[in-house]
């Protein structure tokens, strides 16, 4: 189950409050995954209590965008700290979903890709099969094929650190590189944090999802989560 | 070889002090719902009289809504968003699947806050835990009882990280951030947040 709160002394309008924390919540506690399963207790509230003396904000008001960012940015780091602490996670994983037509596919494909058990698997194996990752953006639920065009996707795995080739080609405008560097990969995929980039090269709508790896320990736990 | 996962994680994302917004007290402490013994029940209480507070919130789509969705929901209804003076965090337990009766039990938990922090329809609930097993309200309405009594609250780092703490369940480190911002008028003003979570992940709330 996911909870949390956040809260502040300045005084926001209910409305403006609303709007604030659900465009918040939708780019950040609304694009992770560990395990895939939805809980019946996940929520996330905000309270202003207005306890600094400043005019009241609304949707009109100059600040709104501005603390709109500021809640938001505070809110990722939130959902991140939840991803970072899965459930026998040892890795820490950012699904970049990008250049698509529809922002709604983008979330669609990098969600797929995150609760995929194969590349959740793999991940935690170090192993660069990225062919699961391909496989997981083909069975995406999406209504249409707007965003996804196979011969224009481009896959990625990049480096988190400052090591260099950041970038490790997997698939190259839908063809898929045989000849990668399977010791660079391995090299990348051995850090803690890692970046999966896919390229969908049919619009510039993008959506980041964060999600662990599958490791022993999340069965031992949930195993006998009762006790 | 977990542990010492553990210890990293805790070290790297754990802070170490923190600034937190005027008008806020924070309360936690071990009610024995959790078998180990942990800190499992928290309440942030809003006590600036200035004006009346906003409240929002988005919840989970799941169908089967547990009784502190529900019952957080509806306050939020009543009282459009105005007037939410207090957050009742337990862990252990997610009053969820309970039916009626897991209602009831969300209805006692907060109508007593509500006594304490004299209003009504002033407090929301956040449950997490087993799923399928009803509050042990003896040990919760105990709880709360000690922390108004024994005037645990604070707002002082240790309370908000106590607090932080209280509402974890197979987390390994608690989640808490804090910062100060400045509006374009060079007012300063401070957001603070936690989380929870480490199974059961991948929500879809609105």
């Amino acid at each position: 189950t996911l909870l949390g709160f956040i809260v502040t002394d300045l005084p926001i309008e209910t409305t403006a409050l609303q709007t604030m924390l659900s465009g918040a919540v939708n780019r950040s506690f609304n694009c992770i995954s560990v395990d895939g399963d939805m809980s019946t207790n996940d929520t996330i509230c905000m309270l202003a209590n207005g306890a600094i003396n400043a005019t009241k904000i609304d949707e009109n008001s100059e600040d709104f965008a501005k603390v709109s960012a500021q809640v938001t940015e505070f809110a990722k780091q939130l959902a991140q700290l939840v991803v970072r602490d899965g459930e026998g996670a040892t890795k820490f994983v950012t699904v970049n979903v990008k250049n698509s037509a529809k922002f709604k596919d983008a979330k669609i494909i990098a969600e797929t890709i995150s609760n995929s058990m194969l590349v959740k698997s793999a991940l935690y194996g170090q192993d660069a099969n990225w062919g699961r990752i391909l496989c997981a953006i083909g069975y995406s639920k999406l209504d249409n094929l707007a965003s996804l065009d196979e011969s224009k996707i481009n896959v990625s795995f990049i480096a988190t650190d400052t090591s260099t080739p950041r970038e490790l080609k997997l698939v190259s405008n839908g063809v898929p590189q045989f000849d990668i560097d399977e010791a660079r990969a391995s090299e990348i995929l051995s850090l803690p944090d890692l970046e999966i980039l896919v390229d969908l090269g049919t619009g510039s709508e993008e959506c980041q999802f964060w999600t662990c790896d599958l490791s022993h320990e999340y069965v031992t736990i949930n195993g006998d989560y009762r006790s | 070889q977990s542990a010492s996962k553990t210890l990293d994680k805790y070290a790297q994302f754990v802070p170490k002090s923190g600034v937190f917004p005027k008008g806020y007290e924070v309360a936690s402490l071990a009610s024995g719902v959790k078998k180990s013994g942990a800190v499992d029940l928290g309440i942030i209480r809003n006590v600036n009289k200035s004006q009346k507070s906003s409240a929002a919130a988005v919840f989970t789509t799941n169908r089967f809504k547990a009784a502190p969705v529900l019952f957080s929901k509806k306050v939020l209804e009543t009282g459009s968003g105005e007037g939410v003076d207090a957050i009742v965090v337990n862990s252990g337990c997610a009053n969820s699947v309970t039916g009626e009766l897991g209602m009831q039990d969300a209805g006692k938990v907060a109508n007593q806050v509500n006594r304490l922090i004299g209003r009504s329809d002033g407090t929301l609930l956040m449950s997490t835990g087993v799923i399928g097993q009803r509050l042990q309200l003896d040990k919760i309405s105990k709880g709360i009882d000690t922390i108004f009594q024994e005037q645990k609250f604070s707002a002082d780092f240790d309370g908000w990280l106590n607090l932080a703490k209280s509402i974890c369940t197979t987390d390994t480190f608690p989640k808490l951030i804090t910062s100060k911002f400045k509006l374009s008028d060079g007012t300063e003003y401070t957001l603070t947040g936690m989380s929870k979570g480490a199974g059961m992940i991948c929500p879809n709330m609105a």
